[in-house]
């Protein structure tokens, strides 16, 4: 554990709970990618199925479990309890473009030919892609509330601290995962444009509206 | 053996 693992780990929980905030207090979900949330929940699933087979920390459960419970929280008020404020005409994203290639690579690049092995793999390729529906959704509309933007730049910085913190493992470690990596550079260069809105527009105290 | 080498992250 380094400084940048744990701050990305907070980031990541940061995200989370203002994602899950901001749909109990405005009991709306609007301009939110249901999508998205069905994807980061598949995400959490297929990577933490490890919870059943190996114990690594208390903090390693406790956040899995945090993470996977605040996912299927955040789909089921999408989905079920303010499903009448859900923007579905603007997620339009079709998954299935992400899904099946994303499964088909895990099955074709991965450390081992064995189904947890796999299913870690596809979680973390499918990481890497998951938000695209949300951004998607921003470029259709052309706006973004405000609190949906800090949701997405914690999102983002937690995968680019993470990059650190490979940076900090290879050295001080000395080993490294390409597949973790790889997918993790293409996970943050996704946030990038974001990033740059967000710094000259959000923080400057405007919204995030992009040009038609 | 750990396969993936970091599967104690999140």
């Amino acid at each position: 554990m380094n400084i940048f693992r744990l701050t990305g780990d907070l980031s990541h929980l940061a995200a989370i709970i203002i994602l899950l905030l901001k749909i109990w207090k405005s009991r709306s979900c609007a301009g939110i990618s249901g999508k998205s949330q069905i994807l980061f929940a598949l995400v959490f699933t297929t990577r933490y199925l490890d919870l059943f087979t190996s114990f690594i920390s208390l903090y390693n459960t406790c956040m899995k479990l945090i993470y996977i419970g605040c996912a299927y929280a955040t789909v089921y008020l999408i989905y079920a309890k303010f499903r009448a404020t859900y923007d579905g005409n603007h997620d339009s994203f079709r998954v299935e473009f992400l899904v099946v290639p994303v499964g088909g690579l895990s099955v074709l690049i991965n450390h081992d030919f064995s189904p947890l092995e796999i299913l870690w793999t596809f979680s973390i390729y499918l990481e890497s892609v998951a938000i695209l529906p949300q951004l998607f959704m921003i470029s259709k509309t052309g706006e973004a509330e405000t609190i949906t933007t800090h949701y997405l730049f914690c999102l983002g910085l937690y995968r680019a601290l993470y990059l650190f913190n490979w940076i900090w493992r290879f050295y001080f470690e000395g080993f490294f995962d390409m597949i973790a990596i790889v997918a993790g550079v293409v996970q943050t260069v996704l946030y990038c444009d974001f990033f740059y809105l967000y710094v000259t527009k959000v923080l400057k105290g405007k919204k995030l509206s992009l040009p038609a | 053996l750990v396969l993936s080498g970091f599967k104690d992250e999140l």
